[in-house]
Formats: structure tokens, C-alpha cells, sequence
């Protein structure tokens, strides 16, 4: 079981914190306000008070042993520095660090944090992509060529089977699944929508309007593919 | 071609408004702030120095008419619920509001945003998600009950094909894709690292070491396929 450690515990820092508390995962807790210290001893296995910038107070509290450490300082940007550098040197695998300028997320690299993170540029990003592509829920990457999106099923595409359509030969993407909207009636016999999801579609399935289709091919059928009314 | 405005420049409020002009949308970027005025003017259509909580102001500048409103306002908590409320009496369709603490998001959701961010602990999950699982490189939930996720080969399965592992009807999985390492040869003819991706492969596809597989199927299912050695 891989231990981690998470030193700052700002919104960021607490967040990293109880999500991995709330996964099962071992964390040590470290800040050095104790008002943040005591909100993480309720959920962390342990929670520590201390300056992170005194190595000793780190090595005393274990903080060598662990496989991931997460640095959730931002503002205080020597901090976030200097801590990060004891880290290294402790030869910690895995140092994830936020960073709340640019030029610190350079620091930070080359001192050998193993990845920046940069949480209100990430999601002003993540956010106004699924602003601009409504009916795009979700665009991943799966490599540099190849993208799997979900779309909603176009126009021309209701009441014909995936056979008639021929997506596969006719846009060079595979449909993997097709979502569908349904009545749903929970334990206490009231009625909601619900969602049912059909993986890997045979040729004679037909698609109705409402359908989702979750499809994978290269990017540029895909982008082809979003265009179709 | 809908119309959208940011107000607040803040690291949240610019990565948005840059984001959206990338993608070649028009926005009408708003901060109090000079210096941040001056940065948007190099990429946003229009950006204006006003304080948002002056409604004639917000008026005058035209973002009645705009579709789409992004407050990423969060620290000062004052400005960014009258602003919220503002724009909600001008009737625009979809308010996406940043909130530093709940508290303020309750408010914002009771004033009518369409939707309330809170950058740092979204990322926090999100980092947090993608470091307990270092073998699972995408986990998407595509519906409540299905996920696709990324795996690396397990060591049974190098060496074989799709069809001698019969991995649909004995896992009750759907392969998607087969993400294979390859050396790659850039123009100028030095060496690197690249990913080949197959799309639906067919059943007398092999798998080899180094291998990653990307797989459809019902949560239970592929928590079962993730444990496989
Ligand atoms: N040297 C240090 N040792 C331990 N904790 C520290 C140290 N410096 C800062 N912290 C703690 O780290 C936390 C976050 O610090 P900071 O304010 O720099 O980041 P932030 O970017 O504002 O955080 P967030 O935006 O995630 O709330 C605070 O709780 C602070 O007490
Ligand atoms: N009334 C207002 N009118 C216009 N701009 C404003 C107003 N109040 C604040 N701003 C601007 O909004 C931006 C962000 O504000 P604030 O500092 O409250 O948020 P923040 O949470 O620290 O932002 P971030 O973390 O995204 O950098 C600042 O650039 C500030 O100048």
C-alpha cells in the first residue's frame, strides 16, 4: 500500500487529502496552522503540525518513508520552493506540486517535481470546454492521433440501424457504445429518467432520437463526424 | 455563434477567456483592473476596465445581449454574489460563477448560477484520482453504471490473442482499443518514443508486453479485469 504525504493543506492540499482518506489510502496530514491541522486529524490517519521548511521537523515526522508527496503550497512561493527541494532530496519517487505562477511551476520542475499543477488555469480550461462543445460531453484524448467523444446522435442518423448507416466504413470511426435515455421507476414507484448504455453495437441495433453515441477514431474523423447535422 | 463574457480576470477568469478566444469564440473580457485589461486586449475581442458590481457600467458595455457569463471572481465574495445577481436580472442564459468557500457557492446557486466551480478542490479530486491508480490511466465514468478505462496488459494475457482469451464472453468486457509503444522516427531523423493506437481489433490481434488495453463494460465487471495479474 503506497504512502503519501501532503504538506499545505489550502483548499487544494485538503481536497488531495480527503479524497485519498475517503479512498482508504494512508495520508500524513502536515501545515503549520493548527486550525487546518485539527479539520484533516479527523479524517487523516495522521496530522501533524509543523514548519515544512525544517528538515528535521520532516525527517521526525516520516515524511522520508513515503512513496507520494503532494505540495499544496501556492502563495507562498518560497515555501513551496524550498519544501519541494527537501522532498527531492529525501528521494521521494512521486512530488506532485501546485504552482501559482508560471515561472515558480519552472522552479519546481527542474528542482524534480514530477508534475505541476496549476488548479484554476487546469480547470478555467476543462470548464470552457464544456461551455463551447454542448453537445460534446466528453472529448478524451486517448493518444496524440486518436480521441473518443461522446455526441449526440445527428439528425440524419434517427430511426436508421448502425448497418444502414455504415459508420464504421463510411467515417472511419468505431461506435462504441450507444447511450439511451429511459423511464425509470426507483423502490418507491416514482419515475425518473435513467440511462442505458449498449456497448459495442451490433449492425441490425437502430438508433431513435435522444441516443448518445460514444465513438473512437482518429481526430480528424472525428472532428468530421461532430459536423454532421 | 453564441456570444460570452468573462468578468474577473483572476488565474481562473483568464485561462477561461483565453481558452474561449483559442477556440476562436468571441468574448467580452471585464476586470477592474487595468494591468489585467491591458494582457485580454492582446487576445479577447473586447476587453474593458470596469467595476462589474456598477450595473450601468455592465449595461453600457453590452453584456445583456451575451449568452454565456463567467464570474471568476472568488476571493473578494461580496463582488462576485452582486455581480451573480446582476446578471441573473439580465436574464442570461447560463451563469457559471467560481466560488472560494461553500458557503458563497450556496448563495451564488440560490441567486440562479447555472453552475458554481471551485477550482482548487476539483483539481485536488481530480490529481488525487489519477495517482492512486497509476495503472488506470483514464477513468471514465460513461454513464452510472459503465465506465471505459485504460489498463496495462495484465502478464496472462501477453502473448495472446483477443480470441484465444475470449475476453468479451469470459470477462463480459469490450476491448476498444489496443495502445502499443513504438519507436517512431521524426523528420529529422532522430528517435523517440511513439503510440500506435488499433481500433476495434479483431480476434486474431496479439497482445504483447508493454501493451495497454482500452476497455468498455459495466462498473463491476471491469473492477474484476483491473485486478487481473
Ligand atoms: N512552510 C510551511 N509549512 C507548512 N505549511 C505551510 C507552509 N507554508 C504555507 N503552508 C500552508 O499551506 C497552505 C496553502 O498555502 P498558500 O496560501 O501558499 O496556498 P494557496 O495557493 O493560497 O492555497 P489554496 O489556493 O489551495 O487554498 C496554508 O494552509 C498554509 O498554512
Ligand atoms: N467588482 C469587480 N469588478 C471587476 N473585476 C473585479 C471585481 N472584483 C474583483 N475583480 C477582479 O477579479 C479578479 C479575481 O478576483 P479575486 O481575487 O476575488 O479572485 P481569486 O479567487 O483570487 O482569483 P484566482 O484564484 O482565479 O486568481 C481580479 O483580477 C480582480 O481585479
Amino acid at each position: 500500500m503506497k504512502q503519501f504525504a501532503v504538506i499545505g493543506l489550502g483548499r487544494f492540499g485538503m481536497s488531495v487529502a480527503q479524497t485519498l482518506s475517503k479512498k482508504g489510502v494512508q495520508v500524513l496530514a502536515i501545515d503549520m496552522d493548527e486550525k487546518k491541522v485539527k479539520i484533516a486529524s479527523e479524517f487523516a490517519a495522521r496530522a501533524i503540525e509543523l514548519d515544512a521548511t525544517d528538515e528535521t521537523a520532516l525527517r521526525d515526522a516520516g515524511v522520508p518513508d513515503v512513496d507520494v508527496a503532494v505540495v499544496g503550497i501556492g502563495r507562498n512561493i518560497a515555501s513551496s520552493i524550498l519544501i519541494t527541494l527537501i522532498l527531492k532530496e529525501f528521494e521521494i519517487k512521486t512530488i506532485i506540486a501546485k504552482a501559482f505562477t508560471s515561472l515558480q511551476g519552472k522552479v519546481l520542475t527542474k528542482l524534480g517535481a514530477s508534475r505541476v499543477i496549476y488548479p484554476e488555469r487546469e480547470m478555467g480550461a476543462k470548464v470552457t470546454e464544456s461551455l463551447i462543445k454542448p453537445g460534446i460531453f466528453e472529448h478524451i484524448k486517448l493518444s496524440p492521433t486518436h480521441t473518443l467523444v461522446e455526441v449526440d446522435v445527428p439528425k440524419n442518423f434517427e430511426e436508421k440501424t448502425i448497418g444502414e448507416l455504415a459508420i464504421r466504413s463510411k467515417y472511419r470511426v468505431q461506435v462504441v457504445a450507444i447511450k439511451r435515455k429511459v423511464t425509470k421507476v426507483d423502490k418507491n414507484g416514482k419515475a425518473g429518467i435513467g440511462e442505458n448504455i449498449l456497448i459495442a453495437p451490433m449492425p441490425d441495433d437502430g438508433l431513435i432520437k435522444g441516443d448518445r453515441l460514444v465513438l473512437l477514431g482518429q481526430n480528424e474523423d472525428i472532428e468530421r463526424v461532430k459536423k454532421i447535422k
